[in-house]
């Protein structure tokens, strides 16, 4: 019972005259059975590495969330996605930004802490170390959502209008 | 932006945090996510942060190095420290956000200085869950 895990699924312009009760009990069970995966987890004896791992990667496939699938989109319309993982005990890492068919960026990031001998790789270079290494890649099409779409869409229309912010309002400023 | 720092029976600390950035953002931007000791750190002497917010700052800011190494230097508790970086240094720069951090003794923090952060914490099996500030 030793164990503490904190988690996070973003912070940002969350307004509560925005929130239905539906969607923020959507928010809260979503949370909740990744800190019950994590603990879970923790009490079975899995390391601290292994708990942040899988919560992580349970928060990306969780398409309410602002990281794989649900991503927010670039101006671009594309999702360019980034993770990082940290070991505290030799003060290890992995980090890899700019993937847009990783599925789990975090596992993508695992694997350059544990196989390779950089902290970071982005763009192509991460993507062939992906492929090298058998992590799981999808179309690109996987991480659309509607919601997130129509999201950049009004954001670039608004852009269009004023000089470009990223200081804006409202939750696009965090997707 | 989500993120996890744990501590597990063995006293050891890791984070993980993995985005998709800023909605509409320019092609190839990248955020602190990525950046260790921006966005995400971990050091089992110290503490663990995972951030989320906007990135630029927290770059600029080297936030969750930071909170570690006032930890490290001043001493301070995970919750003087997270909320110092956050509350002061972060929000002196203009940038906002937060983050979820915790330290060798199991203690966690949240610090965010936004209206809400969807955040959660299991301490030992007991666990809570908020959404607004």
């Amino acid at each position: 019972k030793d164990y503490t895990l904190a988690i996070h699924g973003g912070a940002g312009v969350i307004l509560k005259e925005n929130m239905t009760d539906k969607r923020e009990s959507a928010y809260r069970k979503s949370l909740s059975k990744s800190l019950g995966l994590g603990g879970q987890m923790l009490e079975e004896g899995y390391s601290a590495l292994d708990a942040v791992q899988f919560v992580v990667m349970a928060l990306e496939n969780d398409p309410k969330f602002n990281a794989g699938k649900g991503a927010v989109f670039s101006a671009a319309g594309k999702n360019e996605l980034d993770a990082a993982i940290m070991d505290g005990r030799d003060r290890n890492a992995g980090a890899v930004s700019s993937v847009t068919t990783i599925k789990n960026p975090i596992v993508l990031a695992r694997a350059v802490m544990e196989n390779s001998r950089h902290v970071m790789f982005q763009g192509q270079g991460a993507e062939d170390f992906a492929k090298e290494h058998g992590i799981e890649q999808v179309d690109p099409k996987y991480f659309y959502t509607k919601r997130r779409y129509d999201q950049m869409k009004r954001k670039v229309k608004a852009n269009k209008v004023k000089k470009h912010s990223f200081l804006d309002t409202a939750e696009t400023k965090y997707g | 932006t989500v993120g996890a720092v744990a501590k597990d029976g063995c006293g050891n600390l890791a984070a993980a945090t993995s985005t998709g950035g800023l909605t509409g953002k320019e092609f190839g931007r990248v955020g602190d996510t990525p950046i260790i000791g921006a966005g995400t750190y971990a050091d089992n002497r110290y503490c663990a942060v995972s951030a989320t917010g906007t990135g630029e700052f927290f770059i600029r800011a080297g936030v969750a190095r930071d909170i570690c190494s006032r930890r490290e230097y001043l001493g301070e508790s995970i919750a003087q420290s997270s909320n110092h970086v956050i509350h002061k240094t972060l929000t002196d720069m203009k940038g906002d956000g937060g983050v979820v951090a915790i330290d060798e003794q199991g203690n966690y923090s949240f610090a965010f200085n936004t209206p809400g952060m969807y955040r959660g914490a299991n301490k030992g099996g007991k666990t809570l869950i908020e959404i607004f500030d």
